[in-house]
């Protein structure tokens, strides 16, 4: 199960959705693969790699045809396996312009471990780059994570216009696993109008969940461990166990 | 004086502050003009204009040659002049790929109204895309708001770096004018921690003055608003006059 956590809109909570869903997932007994495709590695660094051990990454997969068994490392204090970016992703469609086969490098690779691993989550940049498109192509399903402010709606909207052309373009196949509102300020009127605008237009594809602001969801990276190796009693860590089991609900019907 | 707003990283209050800076310049008396550099068009669309209504806009003095003045709008609600973004920038790096003068088109642009103006502001996407690079080749200096989280000082390091390396490579020769506090929330060891190693590795380029977390920062836009035209004195807004202020006395002193 390839799950890709998309939204080109800067700071909407990706990264913290892909490691947190990705450790609660484990700690459920699931096998959690995290493929790190973001040339600023966030998803990496937050995990404790050191910035100057980022290489052999994606990187080295997608331009060299590094195997991904021979870049993947165990994360153990997570649960989690990881492969890493690294800024040299940054180039990728420059890289990749002249391959017949750009868009497929990520699903190629990923082919060779799909069964070693309940769920493999991508970590996506902002942007619709080739890295998102690899991502896409690579995926069978995606999740947006979106904070509910006055860009939420218009953000969403061209957003699945994107995917749709490049499910046209491409041979895109993954479905909509589901709109996820991150970074909740409850109490505030923008906040229920841009949820209530959203479940109104895309009803039981937005998630249950919501994920609140919860000050320890931004510190744990600080500390190199996920949310459940930091304070799992949190509010932030409640929120995405309950994602999980939405996440495992879906995918089981899916 | 042209002030490029600037940050790779997604979601740390560049549009916030390229509309809130602007505004709180033009109620000092100066005469402000705000280009709009992300494909994504949020500070466009949070100056109101509609979805429907944002060409012509930058993709058409970039990619078609067509004149500045010909493109730039009053907004009169916030004293503002405002060229817009479109969807269609995203395509720069393939559209401007065969120009020889693909890195200096904004600044061929931006010369022909540089005396009209006191400051001329532009809102960059989370990249370091050719739209980017466009952007520090025009201007006289940048400014780099960066959320103090922990990836702050990873990221500050990387994007100067960055920009060292397009400065030697395409000679761009705007100064750092400063590094801004954004969406900061009080009271936390993470953000007391990293505000003071950044202050202590750039001293004098950080700004005194610190944006923090304001809700009303957050509903302005949907008001289709700035600041100052909705609660001018919230701390939002005196936050960012405090900003304009010391803007005024670095580049007066520049
Ligand atoms: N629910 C939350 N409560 C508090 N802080 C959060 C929450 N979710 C994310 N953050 C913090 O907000 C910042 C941005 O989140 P994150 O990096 O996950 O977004 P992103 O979408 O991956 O950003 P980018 O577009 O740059 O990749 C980080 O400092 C993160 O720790
Ligand atoms: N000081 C603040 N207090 C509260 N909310 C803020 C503050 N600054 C920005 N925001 C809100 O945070 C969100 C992201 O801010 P903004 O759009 O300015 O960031 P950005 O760097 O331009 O993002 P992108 O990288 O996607 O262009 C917006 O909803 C904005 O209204
Ligand atoms: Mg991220
Ligand atoms: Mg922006």
């Amino acid at each position: 199960m390839i799950i890709n956590i998309v939204n080109n809109k800067g700071g909407t909570g990706k990264t913290t959705t892909c490691i947190s869903l990705g450790a609660a997932l484990a700690r459920e007994g699931k096998r959690v693969l995290i493929i790190d495709m973001d040339p600023q590695a966030s998803a990496s660094l937050s995990l404790g790699v050191p910035f100057a051990e980022l290489a052999p990454s994606t990187a080295d997969i997608l331009f060299d045809g590094r195997t991904l068994t021979d870049t993947v490392r165990p994360m153990t204090d997570s649960g989690l396996d990881l492969v890493t970016a690294e800024m040299a992703l940054a180039s990728a469609d420059l890289m990749l312009a002249d391959r017949a086969d750009r868009a497929q490098r990520l699903r190629e690779a990923l082919d060779t471990v799909r069964d070693d691993y309940d769920f493999i989550l991508c970590d996506c940049p902002p942007s619709m780059s080739m890295l998102v498109i690899n991502a896409m192509v690579a995926a069978d399903h995606y999740l947006i994570p979106v904070t509910p402010d006055y860009l939420a709606l218009e953000g969403l909207l061209s957003l699945m216009q994107a995917v749709d052309q490049a499910r046209r373009g491409l041979g895109i196949d993954c479905t909509l696993l589901g709109i996820l509102f991150t970074q909740v300020q409850n109490g505030l009127n923008l906040t229920t109008k841009v949820t209530g605008l959203v479940r109104e237009r895309w009803g039981k594809l937005v998630f249950d969940t919501e994920i609140r602001r919860d000050v320890r969801l931004a510190e744990a990276p600080s500390m190199n461990r996920t949310i459940y190796g930091y304070t799992p009693n949190s509010r932030g860590a409640r929120a995405y166990t309950r994602l999980a089991q939405e996440v495992m609900r879906r995918t089981a019907a899916a």
